[in-house]
């Protein structure tokens, strides 16, 4: 009997005791579909993301859109106050997460927040960064791997082109930047294991 | 549970909304 579903995207941590299984994830997908679908649409901004086949898209989206929602909400893990904001807009502190059973993934999202929002990005920077992001070559499922590799450098290059312009005494930047995307790879693992203990329960 | 996405119907919401780009896109 779970009684906490801890993820952000959810409005709120608690979980009604008395709905099924699949009345909570219904209510959860409910909550989380809109920030999938401007993921989405996000992507379909990218120049040159439309000139990939479908299949294609469709797998950057698939194997991506966990990372690129860890970016766009890493504002949601307050490393200083020691809080997670749900999409409910209630804060809950690390302390009462964890009572309710969150464990190293809570300390890895707030590990990875802090490294992130250290950087102190624009909002520009950080709009290119999540592009780096979800166009990644070794993907699953990648058909044309020449293709999303070619606009994966391209847009490489553009990130650290403006990186380099807008910190000019702080090279480090682009390199601290790049570090992160292991980072979130192996978020994503951890999250896959969060989502197959969900389906156990 | 080798493919999180497809089994927890994410696949299904990312092509739904990728759909609706192809439609409105004009020919």
């Amino acid at each position: 009997n779970r009684m906490h579903l801890l993820c952000p995207m959810n409005t709120s941590p608690h979980v009604n005791p008395h709905k099924s299984g699949h009345g909570i994830w219904e209510e959860f997908s409910h909550s989380f579909t809109p920030a999938v679908r401007e993921v989405v649409e996000f992507a379909k901004r990218i120049p040159g993301f439309s000139d990939l086949s479908q299949h294609d898209q469709v797998s950057l989206l698939k194997a991506g859109t966990f990372e690129v929602l860890v970016v766009r909400f890493a504002s949601l893990f307050d490393v200083k106050d020691r809080t997670v904001t749900f999409l409910g807009g209630t804060k809950y502190s690390v302390e009462a997460l964890r009572a309710m059973g969150a464990g190293d993934f809570l300390t890895s999202m707030m590990d990875f927040s802090e490294n992130l929002m250290g950087l102190s990005l624009s909002e520009e920077e950080m709009s290119l960064f999540t592009t780096v992001v979800l166009i990644s070559a070794d993907r699953s499922g990648i058909e044309n791997v020449n293709s999303v590799e070619a606009l994966q450098e391209t847009l490489i290059r553009h990130l650290k082109g403006l990186i380099t312009k807008n910190h000019t005494n702080e090279s480090a930047i682009f390199t601290k930047l790049l570090l992160r995307l292991p980072e979130l790879r192996s978020l994503n693992n951890m999250h896959s294991e969060q989502l197959l203990a969900f389906k156990i329960h | 549970f080798s493919d999180p996405a497809s089994n927890l119907g994410l696949e299904d919401i990312i092509r739904k909304a990728l759909m609706g780009n192809l439609e409105e896109r004009p020919e």
